[in-house]
């Protein structure tokens, strides 16, 4: 899965995710892909957030929902990434899963659970693409 | 040393829960100074760089929600570790389907696709839906033929030679692992029949059929624990 978060110049906010889902998923399964506040979401006043793992189980959470809702409330894109994780992995100890937070100033954190997760960035201070690695 | 030591403890309670985090990236305090910038799950280096491309352009540059089709869009053709666009994650039934959403944070408007078949842009679908319908969520082959209304190309066939290899690969190995749950047989392919867990199996006697207690045969067919199975098997090429 990708899930993605765009700032532009204006400040305006997008966020998206492709995904073909699980593998070997009953037919006629959907993950969290396409559902919003789980996969992705985003609002031009706060910030956005990308998420990654287990859809089924994340998808009853609407982790990057959270996230988003968390910053507007004034936490910061690192502590509302490890908030949403926390809320995951208090009902689902073996869960898997992992996400990035950014805020509309352009600070970003990453947190997960269970895994290793990497996530990528380029911003105008960057001469590439940095992939910022979140260990357990 | 009689003071509690708040670095310590969250020290602690990360390990404790098994959580990772990273340190934020760098970010500027105030807005405008890095701007714009793009994010991504994973180092899916060339879908950044290709949101980025678009997102850069002179002047007022490319708009993030065309930023995120083009990132996307780079990852589906790639097929990033084979957990995006086509030839990937078959179903039970060998099919591979495609899911995705785009969201517009200045009007808040979405669109989305889910279980479409034949089409293979899956962003660009559901960018069609927040562009061009007052719907948020469409789905199945009806996805499918709006998308080819709105000019995608399709249908095309989603399957490639790895994915039906790891299928027919998974349907030798007794259709092991998937996702039933409290379903006979446990053990091997379908069709799948529900099976009425007794709410007290300890005290049960004989299941029918195994000539095993009910927690025996629970415990052998790891019903008792159903979700082992499924973490398992989510990794960093099996996810959503």
């Amino acid at each position: 899965t990708i899930s993605m978060a765009v700032v532009d110049k204006m400040g305006h906010i997008a966020v998206g995710t492709s995904t073909n889902g699980a593998t070997f998923k009953i037919p006629g399964r959907v993950g969290d892909g396409p559902i919003p506040g789980s996969s992705a979401y985003g609002d031009d006043e706060v910030g956005a957030c990308g998420a990654t793992g287990d859809g089924d189980i994340m998808m009853r959470f609407l982790p990057c929902y959270q996230v988003v809702e968390s910053m507007r409330l004034g936490m910061e894109p690192r502590d509302a990434a490890v908030d949403a994780i926390s809320r995951i992995a208090r009902k689902y100890p073996d869960f898997v899963g992992a996400l990035f937070a950014i805020n509309k100033k352009g600070v970003h954190a990453g947190a997960c659970h269970g895994w290793t997760f990497q996530y990528s960035v380029r911003n105008s201070s960057m001469q590439d693409v940095e992939v910022i690695t979140v260990t357990p | 040393m009689g003071r509690s030591n708040p670095g310590l403890l969250l020290g602690i309670v990360l390990l404790r829960f098994n959580w990772c985090l990273a340190v934020d990236g760098g970010g500027a305090e105030e807005g405008g100074g890095v701007f714009p910038v793009v994010v991504s799950t994973w180092p899916f280096r060339e879908a950044v760089r290709a949101a980025w491309d678009v997102v850069k352009a002179g002047g007022a540059g490319g708009s993030a929600v065309d930023a995120v089709v083009a990132g996307c869009s780079a990852c589906e053709e790639l097929r990033c570790d084979g957990t995006v666009g086509p030839g990937g994650s078959p179903d039970e039934d060998g099919e591979t389907t495609l899911d995705a959403l785009i969201m517009n944070g200045k009007t808040m408007e979405i669109g989305a696709v889910a279980a479409m078949r034949y089409v293979k842009d899956a962003i660009m679908a559901a960018k069609l839906v927040m562009e061009h319908t007052g719907h948020t969520l469409l789905v199945g082959e009806k996805a499918t033929s709006f998308a080819i209304s709105m000019g995608l190309t399709g249908p095309t066939n989603l399957s490639s030679p790895e994915s039906v290899a790891k299928w027919s690969k998974w349907r030798q190995n007794n259709c092991q692992p998937n996702f039933w749950k409290n379903v006979n047989p446990a053990g091997n392919c379908g069709p799948y029949h529900p099976i009425n867990i007794p709410k007290d199996p300890v005290k049960s006697a004989v299941w029918e059929n195994e000539g095993l207690t009910c927690q025996e045969w629970l415990k052998n067919d790891n019903l008792l624990e159903p979700t082992n199975s499924r973490f398992k098997s989510v990794n960093r090429h099996n996810h959503d």
